[in-house]
């Protein structure tokens, strides 16, 4: 099984590419990002900086779990706390040229993992969706 | 790669089983929905009937995008729709005897898939988490 071309596949190979993904960024009110969220469809989707720099996760759970007051959501706070406030920002990331089993380790905790270069510029997610979809393919031998 | 115990592994032993996954009721108001997905932490959940029967998923999506007016997000109109007007109703299931296979072509398009026995009533779900965990035991040989 070490043989499998499966192994050899990169990040890269199985990335959703940079231009394909949603993302907020950092100085969003969390309003905007809520209805980036519910328009896109996801849960969470990346956070970057002005010049494309990966920062951080953001999902509707976290904008959720702020506003949430003792009696009711406190819609009015969205307008008042920015992205940058809540987002977690200590996810794991990939490179690009990460193996196959270094991904599927990080999909393990994660329904997508960020791929990153060494001066932080954002590349593209790997999700468990594209890694379960090779799994597939190669499973069927 | 056929005579992998891994492929003989089924739904039942991989499943969270029903008492440990959240779940909401046909008849609650969306606002209660809402509450728990929130609270939970978890972006979908299974809906039930009060005899515990599987009668579809709700998430924080769809409870969204149902409140999403030209404006706002109109929290008042929470109280006013259960769960059962908007659910997905028609998400693929499993039975708990199904084999790994049948489960990872499942999970490829979705986070989660209920088991439900013939009569249909709901014994626990098949997460990604679980498929994912599984295959990188096994895949290490
Ligand atoms: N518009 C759509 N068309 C077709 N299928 C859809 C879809 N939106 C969601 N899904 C399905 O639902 C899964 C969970 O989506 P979720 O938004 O919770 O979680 C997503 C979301 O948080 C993020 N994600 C995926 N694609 C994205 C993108 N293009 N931009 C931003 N974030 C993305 O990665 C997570 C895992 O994605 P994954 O594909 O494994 O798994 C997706 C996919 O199987
Ligand atoms: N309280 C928690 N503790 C540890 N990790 C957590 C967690 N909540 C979420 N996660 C992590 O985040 C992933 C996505 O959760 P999500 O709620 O979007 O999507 C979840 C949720 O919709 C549903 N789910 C999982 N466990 C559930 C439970 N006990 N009750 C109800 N629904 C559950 O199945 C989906 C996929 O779950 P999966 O485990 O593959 O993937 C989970 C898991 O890796």
């Amino acid at each position: 099984i070490k043989e499998l071309p499966l192994l050899q596949l990169t990040a890269e190979t199985l990335m959703v590419s940079s231009e394909k993904v949603a993302h907020v960024q950092l100085n969003n009110p969390l309003e905007h990002a809520l209805l980036i969220l519910v328009k896109s469809g996801y849960s969470a989707v990346p956070v970057l900086d002005t010049s494309y720099k990966f920062k951080g996760v953001i999902g509707k759970n976290i904008i959720l779990n702020e506003i949430l007051g003792l009696e009711r959501f406190e819609m009015e706070r969205l307008s008042d706390i920015t992205v940058e406030h809540v987002m977690e920002a200590s996810t794991p990331c990939l490179n690009r040229s990460d193996h196959f089993l270094t991904c599927l380790k990080k999909v393990i905790d994660h329904p997508f993992v960020c791929v990153v270069d060494q001066d932080g510029y954002f590349d593209g997610i790997v999700t468990r969706r594209a890694v379960l979809k090779q799994l597939n393919k190669y499973i069927h031998v």
